[in-house]
């Protein structure tokens, strides 16, 4: 289902724009 | 983490966005984070259209905390 293959991959995007934001914010790498 | 702290980093994280204190976030103000993130422009507008449910180009601080609460269900999970 090319459907759920683009929610997954939006799910890593957001996952990595959030881990991002974190670590930016604590300063951890 | 508590609840407390998740409207508080949500909020943090909001602002970063909206540097204009708009009260919504636009594409670009989501492109602009890529001098700050390691993050192309073309990832960061994955992530608005991730994020803009309704569609309406403009990003509010609800679906941005949805956005973020999802993220983090979905880290306890994995």
């Amino acid at each position: 289902d090319p459907n759920m293959k683009a929610g997954a991959a939006n799910e890593g995007v957001l996952a990595n724009f959030f881990n991002s934001l974190l670590s930016k914010k604590t300063g951890a790498p | 983490v508590g609840q407390n702290t998740i409207v508080e980093k949500t909020h943090e994280f909001f602002q970063m966005c909206d540097l204009e204190d708009k009260g919504f976030i636009t594409r670009r103000d989501m492109q602009r984070l890529n001098t700050e993130l390691p993050l192309s422009a073309e990832e960061l507008e994955n992530v608005f259209d991730t994020l803009d449910s309704d569609g309406n180009e403009y990003l509010t601080l609800e679906e941005f905390s949805s956005g973020f609460i999802e993220f983090l269900s979905g880290q306890e999970i994995s």
